[in-house]
């Protein structure tokens, strides 16, 4: 009973998903590490989100045991040259318990610059030769959580070692405790940096490799009445807002046609507005008969023609009938007659 | 709607979330099925309306008619289905949340 997904910008990305059929992303759980490389370009929140909606959908699997996901994105700026990602997460509810969180990020192994063995002077022209690369580098997740404008760099609330991945790839953190207490202390904004802890690497990437958060929660007060229009009934913020406009406030910007007419000024009969107009080309405009534009199937008695109606009637039909059929004198004497 | 029983039941209705506005938010389902209840509950009613014992003897004291301005009891919905929306919240992030009674499955006299 689910139609396609509503024009809006997530439908283009999420229809990318619904084309792409990559076995792996349907299987397992989707905290779980994708094989999406950047050559993915998708946006992956809308690709994460959507498969949970579908696997809800599909097999009424909920969503982490709870009734609500909230995904968040990154806002990226940079900090001292490192990239760091800021989460507004004012949005989650009160009634909303936390079941867990999730941090997704992509992360490439990253291979520090080859070392120089010093050259000695008296082979000075003898090629350098170069060490082999170390090991790769290993990278920190840390988290800070901040009460809103406030100028600090906020309160660390984890710092998470990360293994390098053997390529690049989207991985996955359960950061529940993070946010749990950060939302009991009322500090709803969360920083997390991802550290390699060489200077200049923290490069901004493009916003479809940006990290994000799921948090799985259970509303408590979903099963209130009317919890449905609590969240889903809003006043247009995109609308320019010209009360002239007259129309609902919750009016979508494209009017629809209602399906039922509003009678503009007194009623004067049954007949419904905008309906008594007749098609141009119709022959007796006064014998046309409302009642027949809606098919009824009882057909009323139509009254009958008077005689000298009826032989014009014949006639007309007769002139205006096919020329291949006419009819000497004689016959049609017969023929009036009878 | 000519062929539908008078007897209380289930009805067809498709919500398009377009109608009442929600659409510019609502990135998913577009339409759902909800269907609702109409039709009588009137005395003898039949099992297929499943009354509950109250609605059976509020339409027994209205149809002896000695207490007036007893009503019939009321064509309600008896089960009924969650639905999954994913919609954009107010700082436009994608919310998955699962409505429960958002659609009919059955009807019945209360």
């Amino acid at each position: 009973s689910h139609k396609t997904l509503a024009q809006s910008p997530w439908s283009a990305a999420i229809d990318g998903l619904v084309a792409d059929k990559d076995p792996q992303r349907s299987q397992g759980d989707p905290a779980a590490t994708t094989s999406l490389g950047p050559g993915g370009d998708q946006d992956m929140v809308a690709v994460h989100m959507l498969r949970l909606y579908e696997k809800y959908s599909r097999r009424g699997a909920r969503p982490g045991g709870g009734n609500t996901v909230r995904s968040f994105r990154a806002r990226q700026e940079m900090v001292n040259q490192k990239a760091v990602y800021f989460f507004n997460l004012t949005s989650m509810q009160d009634s909303e318990m936390i079941l867990t969180a999730t941090f997704h990020f992509y992360s490439e192994p990253r291979w520090p610059r080859a070392r120089e063995a010093p050259c000695k002077q008296r082979a000075k022209n003898a090629s350098c030769r170069l060490l082999p690369p170390g090991p790769p580098s290993r990278q920190h997740l840390l988290f800070r959580s901040l009460s809103q404008n406030t100028a600090s760099q906020g309160l660390l609330r984890g710092a998470m070692a990360l293994v390098p991945p053997p390529r690049g790839l989207w991985q996955a953190k359960d950061i529940s405790p993070i946010v749990k207490a950060a939302r009991q202390d009322g500090e709803l904004l969360l920083s997390a940096q991802l550290d390699s802890g060489e200077k200049g690497l923290g490069v901004p990437r493009a916003s479809l490799l940006a990290p994000y958060i799921l948090i799985y929660a259970n509303d408590l007060a979903i099963s209130e009445p009317n919890s449905v229009a609590v969240t889903l009934q809003r006043y247009d913020p995109f609308q320019t807002g010209d009360p002239e406009s007259g129309a609902a406030p919750n009016n979508s910007a494209d009017p629809r046609v209602r399906r039922a007419t509003q009678a503009s000024g007194p009623l004067q009969n049954n007949e419904l507005p905008g309906l008594d107009e007749r098609p141009a080309h119709a022959p007796h405009p006064h014998h046309y008969h409302k009642h027949e534009l809606w098919p009824n199937p009882f057909r009323a008695l139509k009254p009958r023609p008077g005689r000298k109606d009826r032989r014009k009637k014949a006639q007309e039909v007769f002139l205006g009938s096919s020329p291949v059929l006419d009819f000497d004198e004689k016959t049609m004497q017969k023929a009036r007659k009878k | 709607q000519w062929d539908e029983p008078r007897v209380c039941s289930r009805r067809y209705l498709k919500v398009d979330f377009a109608d009442i506005g929600w659409n510019e938010w609502i990135i998913s389902p577009k339409s759902f099925d909800a269907y609702y209840c109409a039709g009588a509950c009137e005395f003898p009613m039949p099992k297929i309306v499943r009354p509950s014992n109250h609605a059976t003897i509020q339409s027994i004291v209205r149809a002896v008619g000695i207490v007036p301005g007893i009503p019939e009891p009321c064509c309600v919905p008896d089960k009924m289905n969650s639905l999954g929306v994913l919609f954009l919240d107010e700082n436009r992030n994608v919310v998955l949340k699962v409505y429960p009674n958002m659609s009919v499955e059955t009807c019945a006299c209360r």
